[in-house]
């Protein structure tokens, strides 16, 4: 199901999104 | 506690990706961060449309806040 495969995407895409924003200002995770 | 600096930290991140201080960010300003973060144009604009959840175009300070608790409390479970 394409829908379901974006939506876990999404998701993850999100968290890493986050997660170099994190390190980017602290310098580690 | 946690709850202070995750909101600390959401509005940071909204200053990062809000350069001009407009108060909401576009999707413009999100491909922007494509220069500074490991993340390709297409997952940045994947990332756009998650979090701008009324998907008018524009992400407010509340959308933002809303995608980043959601986040930050899925990873600290």
């Amino acid at each position: 199901d394409p829908n379901m495969k974006a939506g876990a995407t999404s998701e993850g895409v999100l968290a890493n999104f986050f997660n170099s924003l994190l390190s980017k200002k602290t310098g580690s995770p | 506690p946690g709850q202070l600096d995750m909101l600390k930290k959401a509005q940071e991140f909204f200053q990062t990706c809000d350069t001009e201080g407009k108060g909401f960010i576009t999707k413009k300003d999100m491909q922007r961060l494509h220069n500074e973060l490991p993340l390709s144009l297409e997952d940045l604009e994947d990332v756009f449309d998650t979090l701008d959840a009324d998907g008018n175009g524009f992400l407010t300070p509340e959308e933002f806040n809303n995608g980043f608790s959601h986040f930050f409390f899925s990873q600290n479970n």
